[in-house]
């Protein structure tokens, strides 16, 4: 899976997300990438896009949650995403990255890597692969 | 506030820490050549989902990554790809599933979310949509890699080496993702 979210200079968010889904996939099964909320979200509060274990990423309906956890918590990205990865999917289901109406960047998952990258206007730069690096 | 940020990823899960050097510098690569891309739309002003379109694209066309060119197999052997985007300014968004020919499927979803009445488009009707697009189309080969050839292989004779009939929770539960 790969995706890409963006603060633009008019301060437009924006989301986006593709994969080929799971290795050896039967009866048609579809993952969260494609369904609006869950691994693809974007408001006028963040952009998230997920990859990982595609049914737990669903039953958490998670980009949509990380952008309501901000806007009904008033919390901020880095910790509505925690909130989501830590609370409610377990070790090792998925990764985001989301960025919000401020142009702050939060890329987290629990798995052991996540490819990921990303860059801001003031030159802030990462380009990641695991936890740890 | 920052004026513009970009953010991407090239799927989760887990990764070998022992990659060979040489593989670890291609997926670096691979990351910075779209970020890149995403740096370029932003600072010249483009939108935030010219940016996301064009990273994702670039990333759908690098064979290491489990999407577009490089993607899984299925379980018939061939390749069905998604694809979803979404415009956080108005809340439009556009989305395909089991997509067979379309070169870059996020840039299907883009057309969906913009010149469609509706938001998610699958399978052989997504495929006649797309027919109705100028989207670029390729053979289903096209999306071939042999790494990933090899891992369905893999995956084939695993499962065929299961003497119980394989369920569905457990099937989901010992595939890898991302």
């Amino acid at each position: 899976t790969v995706g890409a979210v963006a603060l633009d200079s008019e301060g437009r968010l924006a989301a986006a997300t593709s994969t080929g889904g799971m290795t050896n996939k039967q009866f048609g099964r579809v993952g969260d990438v494609p369904i609006i909320g869950s691994g693809t979200f974007a408001n006028h509060v963040a952009a998230v896009s997920a990859t990982g274990w595609g049914e737990q990423i669903m039953r958490n309906v998670s980009a949509n949650t990380i952008a309501n956890h901000m806007e009904f918590t008033g919390s901020s990205l880095e910790e509505a995403m925690n909130f989501v990865v830590t609370e409610r999917l377990n070790p090792g289901d998925a990764g985001f990255i989301g960025v919000d109406s401020l142009g702050n960047i939060s890329m987290q998952m629990n798995t052991a890597g996540m490819f990921r990258a990303s860059l801001d206007a003031d030159g802030n730069r990462t380009v990641m692969i695991w936890q740890d690096e | 506030q920052k004026e513009w940020a970009i953010a991407l990823h090239g799927g989760a899960g887990t990764i070998s820490q022992d990659l060979p050097d040489s593989v670890k510098a291609r997926y670096y690569a691979g990351l910075e050549e779209a970020l890149r891309v995403g740096e370029l739309v932003l600072r010249d002003g483009g939108t935030a989902l010219d940016a996301v379109e064009n990273v994702v694209n670039t990333l759908e066309d690098n064979p290491l990554f489990n999407a577009g060119r490089g993607a899984v197999f299925t379980a018939e052997g061939r390749h069905e790809l998604d694809a979803a985007i979404m415009d956080g300014s108005t809340l439009a968004a556009g989305a395909v599933t089991g997509l067979t020919t379309v070169k870059n499927p996020v840039s299907l979803a883009r057309i969906v979310m913009q010149e469609s009445r509706h938001i998610f488009f699958s399978g052989v009707g997504a495929e006649e949509y797309a027919d109705q697009t100028s989207v670029e189309r390729v053979d289903n080969d096209y999306f071939h890699t042999q790494n990933r050839y090899e891992q369905w292989q893999r995956s084939q004779e695993q499962a065929s080496a299961e003497s119980t009939p394989m369920t569905m929770e457990k099937w989901i539960e010992d595939s890898k993702f991302g």
